[in-house]
């Protein structure tokens, strides 16, 4: 159980430190909207209203307490977020984890003392990109630069297969990892598992293989 | 290669039309602020100035022709961003996303016919709140309710031990899929494979087997 402190907590702040509570942390959130600070009051250890890039209230606020500090202050102030972030690196937070709103934004983030950097936005538009051009792709997670883990929609033509018949891993260049279906997951399926089309497959393999898998009918 | 349309191209939608663009789909982009307009001309196939809730120019805009119309308009304008989708839905578009600000606009988008509502800063703020809970635990992907597919970083504790001596599925309650290591990743390993420290290990169990050990030293 650790202690995090948030500043700025407008809505991907307040997920932020609302998911660390859950998680059975203590929670600090700093923000000057007193609108913020009473939307969260009730639900974190302490949320102090203040101006975070004034160096005075800043220092008062003691975040040198904390291992890791979250900088969620957005688009209407890349300034704040840059000052704030700058502040705690001279105070030496150890992680300082800052949201940024775009390249260069958070370029400059890195620069001043960021460790981490975050675009909400842009990593969730990006997310639902990739979901939409793959239509039988229901998540994905990156393993490394060539190979990517995937959840796939069971292709139709491979309905009644079995894995070995299919020989998937020589035709397709993929090893399925995992099966779901209604009645739960099956690790290492076996290889005479036959197939259902309403199966989701667990594959690992490349960006390549995996897209044409699922894009087969 | 499918048609889709953006209507809202702030970060979230603007994000979303280049990562569609990227994967060889043709996208238009609608925004009533020229500025959105120009920043993304060059890059979609066509990008068109226009309030979106006015009738007659929503009209002239032919979404019907879309498969999928993604709406972006976030915080700036929940009457807009429920306006747009309900007009959507009328003209018969078949899959509508939009994106939500809070649980109740999203409730209200599904009831005037979204198919679907993201919400890019909850959904990040909860993934970071989860991935800073658990510093063993590089990534996840939930398979079902009780399912997790998660990536974890090896134990030091388990460093140099084989997968079968740990007993790991008896002992933890999980399945080891594959083992991430600088020279690439192995599916279904040996269970004589001895574990390194700076291994990832991609693991499939309950949430709170996978907990446990990302929690172990
Ligand atoms: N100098 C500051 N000190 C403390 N809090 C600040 C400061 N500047 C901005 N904030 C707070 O940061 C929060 C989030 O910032 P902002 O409104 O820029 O982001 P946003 O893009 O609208 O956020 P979100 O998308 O998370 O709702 C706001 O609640 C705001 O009050
Ligand atoms: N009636 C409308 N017709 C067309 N576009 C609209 C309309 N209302 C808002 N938009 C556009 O939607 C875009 C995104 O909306 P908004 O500014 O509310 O979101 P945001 O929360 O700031 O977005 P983001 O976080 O994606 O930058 C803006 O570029 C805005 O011009």
């Amino acid at each position: 159980q650790r202690e995090y402190a948030v500043v700025g907590a407008g809505r991907f702040g307040k997920f932020v430190a609302l998911g660390l509570v859950r998680q059975g942390h203590s929670v600090m959130v700093v923000d000057n909207d007193p609108m913020a600070i009473e939307a969260l009051a009730g639900d974190v250890d302490a949320a102090i209203r203040a101006d975070a890039t004034d160096e005075r209230a800043f220092r008062e606020l003691r975040l040198d307490r904390f291992g890791c500090v979250i900088v969620g202050i957005g688009a209407e102030s890349m300034q704040a977020s840059i000052l704030v972030t700058a502040l705690l690196k001279q105070q030496g937070v150890p992680r300082i984890i800052s949201r940024a709103i775009s390249t260069l934004h958070g370029r400059v983030l890195r620069a001043v003392g960021a460790d981490e950097v975050v675009n909400p936005e842009r990593e969730m538009g990006e997310r639902l990109a990739a979901r939409l051009s793959q239509p039988n792709l229901v998540d994905q997670l990156p393993l490394d630069d060539d190979t990517l883990l995937a959840e796939i929609g069971c292709p139709e033509v491979w309905h009644g297969k079995t894995l070995v018949s299919l020989d998937v891993r020589k035709r397709f260049g993929v090893s399925v990892v995992a099966l779901r279906r209604n009645d739960g997951v099956t690790t290492n399926p076996e290889p005479s598992e036959a197939l259902r089309s309403d199966d989701v497959l667990v594959v690992v393999g490349t960006k390549d293989a995996v897209r044409r898998i699922g894009s087969l009918a």
